[in-house]
Protein backbone atom coordinates (compact mmCIF):
# COMPACT_ATOMS: atom_id res chain seq x y z
CA UNK A 1 0.00 0.00 0.00
CA UNK A 2 2.81 2.70 0.73
CA UNK A 3 4.79 1.91 -2.41
CA UNK A 4 0.99 2.68 -4.29
CA UNK A 5 0.89 5.79 -2.44
CA UNK A 6 4.19 7.03 -3.23
CA UNK A 7 3.39 5.99 -6.78
CA UNK A 8 0.69 8.37 -6.59
CA UNK A 9 2.50 11.31 -5.39
CA UNK A 10 5.31 11.20 -8.50
CA UNK A 11 2.40 10.77 -10.63
CA UNK A 12 0.36 13.92 -9.01
CA UNK A 13 3.24 16.04 -8.58
CA UNK A 14 4.19 15.07 -12.77
CA UNK A 15 0.51 15.75 -13.36
CA UNK A 16 0.82 19.42 -11.66
CA UNK A 17 4.31 19.93 -13.67
CA UNK A 18 2.86 19.38 -17.03
CA UNK A 19 -0.25 21.38 -16.16
CA UNK A 20 2.20 24.01 -15.22
CA UNK A 21 4.09 23.47 -18.70
CA UNK A 22 1.08 23.26 -20.44
CA UNK A 23 -0.87 26.21 -19.52
CA UNK A 24 1.36 28.95 -21.54
CA UNK A 25 1.31 26.69 -24.07
CA UNK A 26 -2.82 26.39 -24.60
CA UNK A 27 -2.26 30.51 -24.48
CA UNK A 28 -1.16 30.00 -27.76
CA UNK A 29 -3.63 27.72 -29.38
CA UNK B 1 -4.46 5.43 -24.28
CA UNK B 2 -3.12 2.22 -22.94
CA UNK B 3 -5.73 0.16 -21.17
CA UNK B 4 -4.77 -0.53 -17.53
CA UNK B 5 -6.01 -3.99 -16.19
CA UNK B 6 -6.69 -3.03 -12.33
CA UNK B 7 -8.77 -0.07 -10.72
CA UNK B 8 -5.65 0.61 -8.71
CA UNK B 9 -3.47 1.02 -11.44
CA UNK B 10 -5.83 2.64 -13.51
CA UNK B 11 -6.52 5.07 -10.72
CA UNK B 12 -2.36 6.20 -10.43
CA UNK B 13 -1.90 6.69 -13.76
CA UNK B 14 -5.06 7.92 -15.88
CA UNK B 15 -4.99 11.34 -14.58
CA UNK B 16 -1.46 12.13 -15.78
CA UNK B 17 -1.67 9.85 -18.94
CA UNK B 18 -4.14 11.82 -20.25
CA UNK B 19 -1.83 15.16 -19.43
CA UNK B 20 1.10 13.94 -20.97
CA UNK B 21 -0.54 13.06 -24.21
CA UNK B 22 -2.44 16.82 -23.89
CA UNK B 23 1.46 17.94 -23.95
CA UNK B 24 2.77 16.29 -26.41
CA UNK B 25 -0.13 17.63 -28.91
CA UNK B 26 0.56 20.80 -27.32
CA UNK B 27 4.32 20.67 -28.04
CA UNK B 28 3.64 19.80 -31.61
CA UNK B 29 1.14 21.95 -32.66
CA UNK B 30 2.92 24.86 -31.43
CA UNK B 31 6.49 24.50 -32.09
CA UNK B 32 7.86 27.87 -31.75
CA UNK B 33 5.15 28.75 -28.84
CA UNK B 34 5.33 30.92 -25.83
CA UNK B 35 8.02 31.07 -23.50
CA UNK B 36 8.08 27.76 -20.83
CA UNK B 37 7.58 29.75 -17.41
CA UNK B 38 10.15 28.38 -14.42
CA UNK B 39 9.39 24.79 -14.02
CA UNK B 40 12.17 24.65 -11.14
CA UNK B 41 9.57 24.09 -8.07
CA UNK B 42 7.22 21.66 -9.72
CA UNK B 43 9.83 19.56 -11.06
CA UNK B 44 11.51 19.71 -7.24
CA UNK B 45 8.06 18.00 -6.40
CA UNK B 46 8.86 15.08 -8.91
CA UNK B 47 12.25 15.15 -7.46
CA UNK B 48 11.28 14.86 -4.22
CA UNK B 49 8.22 11.91 -4.84
CA UNK B 50 10.53 10.00 -6.90
CA UNK B 51 13.09 9.92 -4.23
CA UNK B 52 10.51 9.44 -1.66
CA UNK B 53 9.25 6.11 -3.92
CA UNK B 54 12.90 5.35 -4.66
CA UNK B 55 12.99 4.79 -0.87
CA UNK B 56 9.68 2.65 -0.33
CA UNK B 57 10.78 0.93 -3.36
CA UNK B 58 13.83 0.00 -1.99
CA UNK B 59 12.21 -1.36 1.31
CA UNK B 60 9.45 -3.33 -0.56
CA UNK B 61 12.40 -5.04 -2.67
CA UNK B 62 14.04 -5.84 1.04
CA UNK B 63 11.39 -6.71 2.84
CA UNK B 64 9.91 -9.22 0.10
CA UNK B 65 10.88 -12.64 -0.26
CA UNK B 66 9.69 -12.69 -3.99
CA UNK B 67 12.79 -13.68 -5.91
CA UNK B 68 10.99 -12.34 -9.42
CA UNK B 69 10.30 -8.76 -7.54
CA UNK B 70 13.97 -8.24 -6.20
CA UNK B 71 14.87 -8.87 -9.63
CA UNK B 72 12.67 -6.74 -11.35
CA UNK B 73 11.72 -3.58 -8.95
CA UNK B 74 15.02 -2.21 -8.80
CA UNK B 75 14.96 -1.52 -13.13
CA UNK B 76 11.51 0.61 -12.69
CA UNK B 77 13.11 2.58 -9.42
CA UNK B 78 15.97 2.89 -11.49
CA UNK B 79 13.61 4.24 -14.87
CA UNK B 80 11.68 6.71 -12.68
CA UNK B 81 15.26 8.18 -11.42
CA UNK B 82 16.09 8.78 -14.74
CA UNK B 83 13.08 10.65 -16.18
CA UNK B 84 13.17 12.53 -12.76
CA UNK B 85 17.14 13.79 -14.32
CA UNK B 86 15.97 14.46 -17.84
CA UNK B 87 12.97 16.79 -15.99
CA UNK B 88 15.34 18.32 -14.00
CA UNK B 89 17.64 19.13 -16.89
CA UNK B 90 14.34 20.43 -18.45
CA UNK B 91 13.85 22.95 -15.92
CA UNK B 92 17.31 24.16 -15.43
CA UNK B 93 17.69 25.11 -19.50
CA UNK B 94 14.43 26.34 -19.21
CA UNK B 95 16.02 29.00 -17.01
CA UNK B 96 18.11 30.76 -19.37
CA UNK B 97 15.95 30.03 -22.33
CA UNK B 98 11.98 29.91 -21.68
CA UNK B 99 12.18 28.80 -25.45
CA UNK B 100 14.37 25.92 -25.38
CA UNK B 101 12.97 23.13 -27.97
CA UNK B 102 15.12 20.80 -26.62
CA UNK B 103 14.14 21.46 -23.09
CA UNK B 104 10.32 21.07 -24.71
CA UNK B 105 11.46 17.83 -25.56
CA UNK B 106 13.24 16.65 -22.56
CA UNK B 107 10.30 17.87 -20.42
CA UNK B 108 7.82 15.77 -22.76
CA UNK B 109 10.74 12.68 -22.37
CA UNK B 110 10.88 12.93 -18.94
CA UNK B 111 7.38 13.13 -18.40
CA UNK B 112 6.78 9.99 -20.34
CA UNK B 113 9.47 8.31 -18.44
CA UNK B 114 8.21 8.79 -15.48
CA UNK B 115 4.74 7.63 -16.45
CA UNK B 116 6.44 4.19 -18.41
CA UNK B 117 8.90 3.59 -15.11
CA UNK B 118 5.74 4.35 -12.45
CA UNK B 119 3.76 1.89 -14.97
CA UNK B 120 5.97 -0.76 -15.45
CA UNK B 121 6.58 -0.50 -11.04
CA UNK B 122 2.97 -0.66 -10.50
CA UNK B 123 2.47 -4.25 -13.08
CA UNK B 124 6.36 -5.57 -11.34
CA UNK B 125 4.14 -5.01 -7.86
CA UNK B 126 0.77 -6.29 -9.04
CA UNK B 127 2.85 -9.35 -10.62
CA UNK B 128 3.80 -10.13 -7.68
CA UNK B 129 0.60 -9.36 -5.50
CA UNK B 130 -1.22 -12.10 -8.26
CA UNK B 131 1.74 -14.43 -7.71
CA UNK B 132 1.12 -14.59 -3.53
CA UNK B 133 -2.16 -15.87 -5.10
CA UNK B 134 -1.13 -18.56 -7.40
CA UNK B 135 0.52 -19.55 -3.83
CA UNK B 136 -2.43 -19.73 -2.03
CA UNK B 137 -4.08 -21.90 -4.94
CA UNK B 138 -1.33 -24.39 -5.52
CA UNK B 139 -1.80 -24.88 -1.90
CA UNK B 140 -5.15 -26.57 -2.51
CA UNK B 141 -3.97 -27.84 -5.57
CA UNK B 142 -1.41 -29.65 -3.54
CA UNK B 143 -4.34 -30.73 -1.07
CA UNK B 144 -6.20 -32.33 -3.86
CA UNK B 145 -3.01 -34.71 -4.56
CA UNK B 146 -3.44 -36.28 -1.30
CA UNK B 147 -7.09 -36.79 -1.98
CA UNK B 148 -6.32 -40.37 -3.14
CA UNK B 149 -4.83 -42.27 -0.46
CA UNK B 150 -6.82 -41.06 1.87
CA UNK B 151 -8.54 -44.16 3.66
CA UNK B 152 -9.59 -43.42 6.99
CA UNK B 153 -11.80 -41.60 8.52
CA UNK B 154 -9.67 -39.01 10.90
CA UNK B 155 -7.32 -38.72 7.81
CA UNK B 156 -10.65 -37.45 6.30
CA UNK B 157 -11.50 -34.96 9.23
CA UNK B 158 -7.41 -33.91 9.16
CA UNK B 159 -7.78 -32.96 5.55
CA UNK B 160 -11.08 -30.73 5.68
CA UNK B 161 -9.63 -29.38 8.50
CA UNK B 162 -6.23 -28.09 6.25
CA UNK B 163 -8.47 -27.34 3.35
CA UNK B 164 -11.58 -25.41 4.89
CA UNK B 165 -8.92 -22.57 5.35
CA UNK B 166 -6.93 -23.02 2.60
CA UNK B 167 -9.87 -22.92 0.20
CA UNK B 168 -11.40 -20.05 1.94
CA UNK B 169 -8.72 -17.70 1.61
CA UNK B 170 -8.42 -18.66 -2.40
CA UNK B 171 -12.06 -18.00 -2.25
CA UNK B 172 -12.02 -14.27 -0.37
CA UNK B 173 -8.46 -13.11 -1.96
CA UNK B 174 -9.73 -14.54 -5.61
CA UNK B 175 -12.81 -12.69 -4.89
CA UNK B 176 -10.93 -9.21 -3.77
CA UNK B 177 -8.75 -9.46 -6.84
CA UNK B 178 -11.68 -9.96 -9.79
CA UNK B 179 -13.16 -6.57 -7.97
CA UNK B 180 -9.75 -5.20 -8.88
CA UNK B 181 -9.96 -5.82 -12.79
CA UNK B 182 -10.66 -3.67 -15.00
CA UNK B 183 -11.52 -6.35 -17.78
CA UNK B 184 -15.39 -7.14 -17.46
CA UNK B 185 -14.14 -10.87 -18.88
CA UNK B 186 -12.18 -11.69 -16.67
CA UNK B 187 -13.35 -11.07 -13.83
CA UNK B 188 -16.65 -13.05 -14.99
CA UNK B 189 -14.05 -15.75 -15.54
CA UNK B 190 -12.96 -15.66 -12.14
CA UNK B 191 -16.30 -15.22 -10.18
CA UNK B 192 -17.58 -18.41 -12.44
CA UNK B 193 -14.62 -20.59 -11.40
CA UNK B 194 -15.40 -19.33 -7.95
CA UNK B 195 -18.68 -20.57 -7.88
CA UNK B 196 -17.99 -23.65 -9.17
CA UNK B 197 -14.89 -24.43 -6.85
CA UNK B 198 -17.73 -23.80 -3.64
CA UNK B 199 -20.22 -26.00 -5.32
CA UNK B 200 -17.40 -29.06 -5.77
CA UNK B 201 -15.73 -28.94 -2.56
CA UNK B 202 -19.11 -30.02 -0.55
CA UNK B 203 -19.25 -32.84 -3.35
CA UNK B 204 -15.38 -33.93 -3.07
CA UNK B 205 -15.99 -34.33 0.88
CA UNK B 206 -19.21 -36.40 0.21
CA UNK B 207 -17.51 -38.64 -1.98
CA UNK B 208 -14.09 -39.06 0.06
CA UNK B 209 -16.79 -39.96 3.04
CA UNK B 210 -18.64 -42.86 0.88
CA UNK B 211 -15.93 -44.35 -0.49
CA UNK B 212 -14.01 -44.40 2.80
CA UNK B 213 -17.68 -45.92 4.01
CA UNK B 214 -17.12 -48.51 1.72
CA UNK B 215 -13.93 -48.87 1.85
CA UNK B 216 -14.46 -49.83 5.71
CA UNK B 217 -17.59 -52.44 4.70
CA UNK B 218 -15.39 -54.03 2.26
CA UNK B 219 -17.62 -52.97 -0.52
CA UNK B 220 -16.78 -52.34 -4.02
CA UNK B 221 -15.35 -48.88 -4.09
CA UNK B 222 -14.50 -48.28 -8.15
CA UNK B 223 -17.34 -46.07 -8.66
CA UNK B 224 -17.33 -43.97 -4.84
CA UNK B 225 -13.58 -44.03 -6.30
CA UNK B 226 -14.47 -42.84 -9.25
CA UNK B 227 -16.78 -40.21 -8.40
CA UNK B 228 -14.33 -39.19 -6.07
CA UNK B 229 -11.84 -38.42 -8.60
CA UNK B 230 -14.69 -37.26 -10.86
CA UNK B 231 -14.79 -33.99 -8.16
CA UNK B 232 -11.50 -33.51 -7.56
CA UNK B 233 -10.29 -33.39 -11.56
CA UNK B 234 -13.28 -30.52 -11.25
CA UNK B 235 -11.61 -28.84 -8.37
CA UNK B 236 -8.16 -29.32 -10.38
CA UNK B 237 -9.67 -27.95 -13.30
CA UNK B 238 -11.27 -24.46 -11.40
CA UNK B 239 -7.99 -23.88 -9.50
CA UNK B 240 -5.81 -23.88 -12.44
CA UNK B 241 -8.51 -21.99 -14.43
CA UNK B 242 -8.50 -19.50 -11.86
CA UNK B 243 -4.00 -19.33 -11.90
CA UNK B 244 -4.34 -19.35 -15.19
CA UNK B 245 -7.27 -15.93 -15.15
CA UNK B 246 -5.08 -14.74 -12.43
CA UNK B 247 -2.29 -13.70 -15.13
CA UNK B 248 -3.93 -12.61 -17.59
CA UNK B 249 -3.53 -8.98 -18.27
CA UNK B 250 -4.69 -6.11 -21.06
CA UNK B 251 -1.36 -4.18 -20.21
CA UNK B 252 1.20 -3.45 -22.50
CA UNK B 253 4.42 -1.51 -21.70
CA UNK B 254 5.09 -0.66 -25.26
CA UNK B 255 1.75 1.63 -25.98
CA UNK B 256 3.42 3.72 -24.06
CA UNK B 257 6.04 4.15 -27.18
Amino acid sequence: EIILDAAKSIIEATAALLRAASASQRELM
Amino acid sequence: MPVFHTKTIESILEPVAFQVSRLVILHEEAEDGNAMPDLSKPVEAVSWAVENLTKVGKETINKSDDQILRADMPNSLQRVDRAARLLEEAAYMLKSDPYSQQARQLLIEGSRGILQGTSSLLLCFDESEVRKLIKSCQKVLAYMQVVEVIERMEDLVTFVKDLTPALTKVSRDVNLRQRELTHQAHRELLLRCLENLKQEAPGLISSMKTYIQLLNSKSSTQHAAENRNYHTGRMVHELNEIIRVLQLTTYDDDEWD
